[in-house]
């Protein structure tokens, strides 16, 4: 079933960087992310590509699959329309900015194929 | 005000570890 989406996307959730600064969820650049990932001894950022937007099982939802990584792994989840993911130098992007607007006030581009997101993964499982 | 750790805003996307 799709994920639902957390309160935390809401226009004015305060987020907190790993080296404890405090940003709003729309102010947030993409240099946060990755310096946070650097500070973190186990989530590492990923590069996760936009290969397919596809129909989900129910009308508001869609699957998206991604190629992560260096290793191009194939990662399908199923969203609701208004999820909003992070693309590399361009921010808050969902498949239906409008309607993330509309709920969440947060201002979003157009998920697209070839979008280029802000993934986590583990550093090592090992 | 609730705080949030900006890791909940990045999907865990975790391929199948092949080693």
């Amino acid at each position: 079933s799709p994920v639902a989406l957390p309160p935390f996307f809401m226009r004015g959730s305060i987020i907190q960087l790993a080296d404890g600064e405090l940003k709003r969820v729309e102010d947030l650049k993409t240099e946060d992310f990755i310096q946070s990932a650097e500070i973190s001894s186990e989530l590492k950022i990923d590069s996760s590509t936009v290969e397919r937007i596809d129909s989900g099982q129910s009308p508001n939802a869609v699957v998206i699959q991604f190629s992560v990584g260096e290793l191009k792994a194939q990662v399908c989840v199923e969203v609701l329309v208004e999820y909003p993911f992070f693309v590399f130098g361009q921010g808050w992007s969902s498949c239906c900015p409008d309607r993330t607007t509309q709920l969440f006030e947060l201002s979003c581009a157009k998920l697209c194929v070839g979008d280029v997101c802000v993934s986590l993964t583990l550093r090592s499982l090992r | 005000v609730p705080v949030f750790p900006w890791h909940s805003l990045v999907p865990f996307l975790a391929p199948t570890q092949s080693d």
